[in-house]
């Protein structure tokens, strides 16, 4: 554990926290895309398949359990509760979300560390972890003025795989053998997807204004 | 013995 990624982790951590700060607080998930908090609970529940096989830390085990638990809550909340359910526009979020996860799990079948089960699926959760923002991102350019809890949402959520990459550097240059080729490649895809955001939010920031993305 | 590939990241 390094701390570069300790931060992307508590990075990670805190944009969740945001959210379900925004989805409590206000009782209200407007500006939240749905699909998006599918494709994540989707990306855990691939990723950590080994959750009870392989036992790494408490620490590891304990925030795959966090991850998993929180993303099927937000889900749950959007689709289930009613004052939450209420505020969902289907209208807005109409990315046609199963198309990144067929995509991504065809990919994985080519590209992957080793063909198994395991080792498939894992690809497949990094891969979709790349492109599960977009549904987002689009309902955000859709919906105009973005709250502040969403945009903060966003913000820390794509920050954490920033982070990510500044581990993968430090790890390549200090553990000999260290190389995520699918992880590091996909890391900087799923960062690179934010940059437009990144803009927009640092501008809002700057100007002390409201954050909007051009249509 | 320790898998070299084991996914000690989140």
């Amino acid at each position: 554990m390094n701390i570069f990624r300790l931060a992307g982790d508590m990075t990670h951590l805190l944009s969740i926290l945001v959210l379900l700060l925004k989805i409590y607080a206000t009782k209200s998930c407007s500006g939240v895309s749905r699909k998006t908090q599918e494709l994540y609970a989707i990306v855990f529940l691939a990723r950590y398949l080994d959750l009870f096989t392989d036992f790494i830390s408490v620490y590891n085990t304990f925030m795959k359990i966090v991850f998993i638990a929180s993303s099927l809550a937000i889900v749950w909340c959007i689709r289930v509760h009613p004052m939450v359910k209420r505020s969902y526009d289907k209208d807005l979020d109409t990315f046609r979300h199963y198309l990144l996860v067929a995509a991504s799990f065809l990919l994985a079948l080519f590209l992957h560390e080793k063909f198994t089960f395991l080792e498939i699926f894992w690809a497949f959760s990094i891969y979709l972890e790349a492109v599960a923002i977009l549904p987002q991102l689009v309902l955000l350019q859709r919906s105009g003025n973005v709250d502040n809890l969403t945009g903060q949402y966003v913000f820390f959520l794509g920050a954490y795989r920033g982070l990510y990459i500044l581990n993968w550097i430090y790890r390549y240059l200090t553990e000999p053998r260290f190389t995520r080729w699918i992880a590091c490649v996909s890391g900087v895809v799923q960062t690179a997807l934010y940059a437009d955001f990144f803009y927009y939010y640092f501008i809002s920031w700057k100007n002390n204004s409201k954050l909007k993305l051009p249509a | 013995h320790r898998d070299r590939y084991r996914k000690d990241e989140l």
